[in-house]
């Protein structure tokens, strides 16, 4: 996502975390942020193109093969080669682990960054439900399909990231992000509460199930993002007004899983 | 749920 759809995926999740996970997390937080996950959601984006952070990189998004509407961990995000999880749903569950094993106890050997693993993670759930973060290699995620939205020459990926959200705000939303966090707050509880609880469990008990958020992702993306998206082509209401609960109850799901 | 999830451990522990 872009800036709005992190700042509303960490706004919701703050709206759902529990006493203790609150304590937690208002200790890891730099002071930049003054107490307010939902102010430091996209620093992973910051960093991604800083020298020190290239490693971060890859693991924003998963690299679907061509046409394939599904997802399979050990072919999307495995490098065998290199034995590395470099993908969106291995950073999910790297720093799920880093933050859950410092939980079980100060283990001198590891010395993980934990702000930074609950920064990174924060981002990650984020980006893993735009749908366009698991999408083709071919296209780079839609990065490489020119379309106009509306008068505007953009490409699919910045639809999905920023337009559909940011043309939401204007239409609907008076420019005001917190009319519509409160909007996906109402939707929450008085449409999707026999939901949250599916959204909010994984199989076998387990913390995070990112392999679940990414097949959901793919899925969304070949029926709602690349349909009726081909390049060159102009969406407009037809597109916006079909995709846009689309891209709220994503943003839903992943504040109400990252808490 | 995850951040609810890890954090919790800890009073888990602390009770058991």
């Amino acid at each position: 996502w872009g800036k709005e759809g992190h700042y509303v995926t960490c706004k919701i999740a703050q709206g759902y975390l529990s006493e203790d996970a609150l304590f937690a997390v208002k200790q890891l937080l730099p002071d930049s942020a003054e107490g307010d996950l939902a102010a430091v959601c996209s620093w992973a984006d910051e960093v991604r193109f800083n020298y020190h952070y290239r490693w971060s990189s890859a693991l924003h998004y998963v690299d679907t093969p061509d046409f394939k509407c599904n997802y399979e961990y050990c072919r999307d995000c495995h490098d065998s080669s290199k034995h590395k999880h470099r993908c969106v749903t291995g950073g999910i569950y790297n720093y799920t682990m880093q933050l859950k094993t410092a939980e079980a106890g100060p283990s001198s050997e590891l010395n993980y960054n934990l702000t930074e693993a609950l920064l990174f993670l924060s981002h990650f759930v984020g980006d893993v439900h735009q749908p366009l973060h698991v999408g083709f290699l071919g296209d780079l995620g839609g990065n490489s399909i020119t379309v106009r939205w509306y008068r505007r020459k953009t490409n699919l990926h910045h639809v999905w990231d920023t337009m559909i959200i940011q043309s939401a705000l204007k239409t609907f939303y008076d420019s005001n992000l917190s009319i519509m966090i409160q909007a996906i707050q109402r939707n929450i509880t008085d449409n999707w509460s026999n939901d949250v609880s599916i959204w909010e469990h994984c199989a076998h008990n387990s913390t995070a199930c990112p392999d679940r958020y990414a097949s959901e992702s793919i899925s969304l993306a070949c029926k709602f993002a690349y349909k009726n998206a081909t390049p060159g082509s102009t969406l407009e209401d037809g597109y916006f007004l079909s995709r846009l609960p689309i891209v709220e109850k994503r943003l839903a799901q992943g504040g109400v899983r990252l808490a | 749920a995850i951040l609810n999830h890890i954090f919790a451990s800890k009073t888990r522990i602390a009770q058991a």
